[in-house]
This record gives structure tokens, C-alpha cells and sequence, in this order.
């Protein structure tokens, strides 16, 4: 109390040393995108939805690499990698979407993973009704997570533990996704106690928002599923792979 | 009709630095 030095457990800043290199996840991105535009002939160009896919389907290529590259994770056998990644991937986009507005903090405008900024009048102007519901309860919970206060610490911790979900079956490790489903709990919590005293409910309320993580990607997927079964999202690429992986 | 080859397991099979 009374401005000691922030006191993380060692798991947290193991954790914390897997997380990519933001500017440089946003500048390949960002250059990837304005390649595969400048590529397109006159007629070709991507629309703004398209490019929306195109930007979600580098951000899934980046998870992917944070992924395999993450203490625990790296551990397991591909099988499994693809088990866990095919069942959180909708959420892991969520989850990084909402902490870069957490930490945007910008009302009335998003912050895009290529570091430009929208305005949120725009989107909602040019959005159906289905994107607009969307967008409106990702908001909502970025408000929750700000007035909680969420901080990056938190954010890598929530990350591990939609990785980790107990709920994906047939795993030949499932062992340890128990054992890391208890050390992130319980470093999170030490975390929350020692860095947070005044917020005594924190904890809870941060694994509270998991399941609205959850219900955000699942509607997000149904949405750019029916958007795919209209021809409206761009094909061949992982994005597509992972929404398809879970329905096979 | 071979299944078309897994992205995401090329993506995890690929070595570290690629």
C-alpha cells in the first residue's frame, strides 16, 4: 500500500514475456493489407468488409504464432495445439479487439490491431443490423473492462486460461491444461490481491467476462459465417479454415 | 479426394523462425 513497487508472481511475468512485439505485429499487418490491395486489379479491390477479414485473418496468423511460441503451450503435441486453437480462436480475436480499446481509451473511435483508428459513427452507419449488435455488446464489455481497470497483466492471464479451456475434449494432454487452467488462476488472483487490495471483487469480476468474451465470438462467428455463405468474405486463407473447423 | 492440407497445422508444424 501507499504506492509500493506493483509485485507480480513469477508466472505473470513468464507470461507476460511470450506477448508479441505490438508495432511489429501492426506494421506487418498494415503492410500485408495495403500489398494485397495495391495487388488487385481496378475491379478486384477489397471492399471495407473484405478488408476487415483480410486484417482478421493476419491477426489469427499472429495468435497462431503467439500461441506456439507460449510457455505450456509449446509443450503440447500439434494434435492438441489444433484442438485448443480451433476452439478458442473467435474468442482470442475478441479478447485482443476489446484490450486494445481497454487501452485505446478513445470514446467514439476503434483502434484497429494495424494501429489506425475508426471512427465508430462510420462503422455503425455502413453496419447491418447484426454487425451493429455486435459491435454495440463488444463496447459494452470494453466499458466493463475499463471500469475494472484491466491491465496487461490481467489481459496475458485471460488469454492462457481461453487457450486452456477445459472444455475441448479428446485431448491427449488434457493433464495439463488442468495444471495451467490452476497456476493462471491462482497467479491471477495473487496478482489482482497484491497490485489491487481496494478492488476486492476484481478477480471475480475479471472471470465474469469470460463467458461474455464467449457469447461475443459466437455471435461473431454465426455472422461472418452466414457473411461466407453469401460470398462476402474473402477465401482460401485461415480465417476461413478456423470458422469451417468447428462446424466440420 | 485427399483432405486439403491444414493451414493452421502448417502453421504449427513450421519451424520456429519462418
Amino acid at each position: 500500500a501507499g504506492g509500493s513497487p506493483p509485485t507480480f508472481p513469477h508466472l505473470v511475468v513468464e507470461l507476460l514475456k511470450c506477448e508479441p512485439d505490438e508495432p511489429q505485429v501492426q506494421a506487418k499487418i498494415l503492410t500485408y493489407l495495403q500489398q494485397e490491395q495495391a495487388s488487385r486489379g481496378k475491379h478486384e479491390k477489397l471492399n471495407t468488409f473484405g478488408l476487415m477479414c483480410k486484417m482478421a485473418d493476419q491477426t489469427l496468423f499472429s495468435i497462431v504464432e503467439w500461441a506456439r511460441s507460449s510457455i505450456f503451450f509449446r509443450e503440447l503435441k500439434v494434435d492438441d495445439q489444433m484442438k485448443l486453437l480451433q476452439n478458442c480462436w473467435s474468442e482470442l480475436l475478441t479478447l485482443d479487439h476489446v484490450f486494445r480499446q481497454v487501452m485505446h481509451a478513445k470514446e467514439g473511435s476503434i483502434l484497429l490491431v494495424t494501429g489506425q483508428q475508426v471512427d465508430y459513427a462510420l462503422i455503425a452507419s455502413q453496419a447491418g443490423a447484426t454487425l451493429n449488435n455486435l459491435l454495440s455488446h463488444a463496447q459494452e464489455l470494453v466499458s466493463k473492462l475499463r471500469s475494472l481497470q484491466l491491465d496487461q497483466r490481467e489481459f496475458v492471464c485471460l488469454k492462457f486460461l481461453v487457450l486452456f479451456s477445459l472444455d475441448v475434449k479428446n485431448l491427449e494432454n488434457f493433464h495439463l491444461v488442468e495444471s495451467v487452467q490452476e497456476q493462471i488462476n491462482a497467479a491471477l488472483l495473487d496478482y489482482v490481491m497484491c497490485n489491487y487490495p481496494q478492488q476486492t471483487d476484481k478477480f471475480g469480476q475479471l472471470l465474469l467476462r469470460l463467458p461474455e468474451i464467449r457469447a461475443i465470438s459466437l455471435q461473431a462467428e454465426e455472422y461472418l459465417y452466414y457473411k461466407h455463405l453469401n460470398g462476402d468474405v474473402p477465401c482460401n486463407n485461415l480465417l476461413i479454415e478456423m470458422l469451417h473447423a468447428k462446424r466440420a | 479426394e485427399p483432405e486439403e492440407p491444414s493451414l493452421l497445422k502448417k502453421l504449427l508444424l513450421a519451424p520456429a523462425n519462418s
